[in-house]
C-alpha cells in the first residue's frame, strides 16, 4: 500500500527526508 | 496433388504449453502496444489511463487482481487456533521485520487472524510526533518526493516516472449531480472543538463559510442514503432520490470552497509518496492539521504498488483503487490519497463508515469517482478536522 500527500505550501518549503528513508508516523516530513 | 491429399497419413503431435503461452503474451503484447500509442479522452477531453509498461505488467494485468486480493482477504480473516497464533505471528513478524516490542498486546493471542494482527494498534507513546509543520502519516519508505510543475500539473511516481495531477485526485465534471453529504455519526471520532481547532492550527476560514452554514446539508435536512452517489452508471433509484432531495432542497455542492489545486502566489505544490511494506504498521493517521471536505473513491486495479512495480508500471497510482480525501490547511489546498493494493485492497476511515472499496460487483468506467462531502462533520469548517497525528483510518489485507 502507499499514500500519496499533494499539498500546497509556500515556495520555500523544505522536505527534511531522502528517496528511499525509512520513516515513522509523526517523524518530520518537512517544514516553513 | 491428389495423391498426396488422400494417402499422406497425418500424424498430430503436441504443442508444447510454453510455446502456446509465449504465443499468446506475444499477442498481447502486440495488442497493447497499439493501444499505448493511443490517447482515450472521455466525453469530456479527460484522458482516461489505460495500462501501459513492458509485456510482464501486461502478464500480471491479465490476472484477476481484485478477485485474488479479496480471496486473500478471506483466508487472512479466518480465525487461528489459541496455540498457533504466537507461533505463526512471531513467524510472520520474523519474516516481515515487524516490531514486536511495539504492538498493542503483548499477549499475542488476542489477535484471531492475520488480518487483525496486520491491522494492529501500536502501544500509546511508541511514536513521538515532532513539532513540524508536516510529520509522516504512516511506517513506511519515502518513495519519493518534490514539486509539481504548475503548468505541467505532472507528478513524479519515481525519478522519470509520471502521472497526471488530475487523473490522481479527479475533476469536477460539468454537470454531474452534487456529491453526496456524509451523514457522520455521532461518537464516530472524538469531537474536535471547531473554533479551538481553528484557533490553534491556524486555519482560516471564510465569513461565507462560517454564515453560508444554513444551505449545508445536515444529518436532519437530508435523508441521504450515503455512499456511492453521483456517477451517473449509479442506478441505485435511493440514491438518484437522494441527489433529487437534496436539489430541491437547495443543497449546493461545496467544491467552490476546497481551495484550488492551483496555488496562490508565492505558493507551490508539493508532493510525497510513502510507501508501506508488509511488515509495517498499517493504520495511517493525520499528516497535519487540516480539514477533510471531501472524499473521492476510484475503483480500480489491485496492482502491487511495490519498488519493482512502481519502476515498471507508468500510472500505477492512478490505476489502482484509491480514496483521494480533499480538504485544506493553514497553507491552502492539501490532500491526502491511500492507494490500495493486491494484498492491501480495503481502505478503512474512522470517521466514514460507509466507505467500502474492493467490493465485488460492476465497476464504475475507468477514471470515474464516486464523491461524498462531510460538510456535516462541521458546520463552521466545512469538513473533517483532524489533528496532527490524529489517526484517521488504515490498510486491512484483502
Amino acid at each position: 500500500s502507499t499514500i500519496v500527500l499533494v499539498f500546497e505550501a509556500p515556495a520555500d518549503f523544505e522536505f527534511s527526508v531522502e528517496a528511499g528513508q525509512k520513516i515513522q508516523v509523526g517523524q518530520k516530513l518537512g517544514d516553513v | 496433388l491428389v495423391n498426396a491429399w488422400t494417402q499422406t497419413p497425418t500424424k498430430w503431435f503436441p504443442l508444447p504449453l510454453a510455446v502456446g503461452a509465449l504465443l499468446l503474451v506475444a499477442m498481447q503484447y502486440r495488442k497493447n502496444s497499439a493501444r499505448a500509442k493511443e490517447v482515450v479522452v472521455d466525453e469530456h477531453g479527460i484522458e482516461v489511463v489505460k495500462l501501459r509498461g513492458p509485456w510482464h505488467v501486461h502478464v500480471i494485468g491479465a490476472l484477476p487482481l481484485r478477485n485474488m486480493s479479496r480471496l486473500w482477504g478471506y483466508i487472512n480473516s479466518l480465525e487461528l487456533p489459541v496455540w498457533f497464533r504466537p507461533i505463526g505471528f512471531r513467524l510472520y513478524a520474523g519474516v516481515f521485520g515487524c516490531n514486536l516490542d511495539e504492538v498493542e498486546h503483548d499477549d499475542l493471542r488476542t489477535y484471531k487472524s492475520l488480518g487483525d494482527f496486520f491491522y494492529r494498534r501500536l502501544k500509546e507513546g511508541v511514536r513521538p510526533v515532532d513539532p513540524a509543520v508536516l510529520v509522516s502519516p504512516a511506517d513506511g519508505r519515502i518513495l519519493h518526493f518534490g514539486s509539481i510543475h504548475p503548468h505541467e500539473r505532472t507528478v513524479e511516481q519515481v525519478k522519470g516516472v509520471t502521472y497526471s495531477l488530475d487523473a490522481l485526485l479527479g475533476v469536477d465534471r460539468p454537470g454531474s449531480p452534487p456529491p453526496t453529504p456524509v451523514i457522520m455519526h455521532p461518537n464516530s471520532m472524538p469531537v474536535v472543538d471547531e473554533h479551538d481547532f481553528a484557533n490553534v492550527n491556524g486555519i482560516e476560514y471564510t465569513l461565507d463559510q462560517l454564515m453560508g452554514t444554513s444551505a449545508t446539508p445536515t444529518s436532519e435536512d437530508v435523508p441521504h442514503k450515503f455512499g456511492d452517489q453521483v456517477d451517473a452508471s449509479v442506478d441505485d433509484q435511493d440514491q438518484v432520490d437522494s441527489v433529487a432531495v437534496a436539489r430541491e432542497l437547495g443543497v449546493r455542492p461545496s467544491l467552490q470552497r476546497t481551495p484550488s489545486m492551483t496555488p496562490r502566489a508565492g505558493n507551490d505544490l508539493f508532493f510525497t509518496v510513502i510507501y508501506l511494506a508488509p511488515g509495517d504498521y498499517h493504520r495511517f493517521h493525520s499528516p497535519t492539521a487540516w480539514v477533510v471536505e471531501k472524499r473521492r473513491h476510484f475503483v480500480g486495479e489491485l496492482f502491487s504498488v511495490s519498488p519493482w512495480m512502481a519502476n515498471r508500471l507508468p500510472n500505477l497510482f492512478v490505476l489502482n483503487e484509491r480514496v483521494a480525501l480533499l480538504g485544506k490547511w493553514k497553507h491552502g489546498f492539501f490532500s491526502m490519497v491511500p492507494v490500495g493494493a493486491t494484498n492491501v485492497g480495503s481502505i478503512m476511515l474512522n470517521f466514514d463508515s460507509e466507505l467500502r472499496t474492493n467490493v465485488r460487483g460492476k465497476r464504475p468506467p475507468p477514471g470515474t469517482f464516486t464523491e461524498a462531502v462531510y460538510s456535516s462533520a462541521s458546520k463552521i469548517l466545512n469538513g473533517q478536522p483532524l489533528t496532527t497525528a490524529q489517526e484517521m483510518g488504515g490498510f486491512c489485507l484483502g
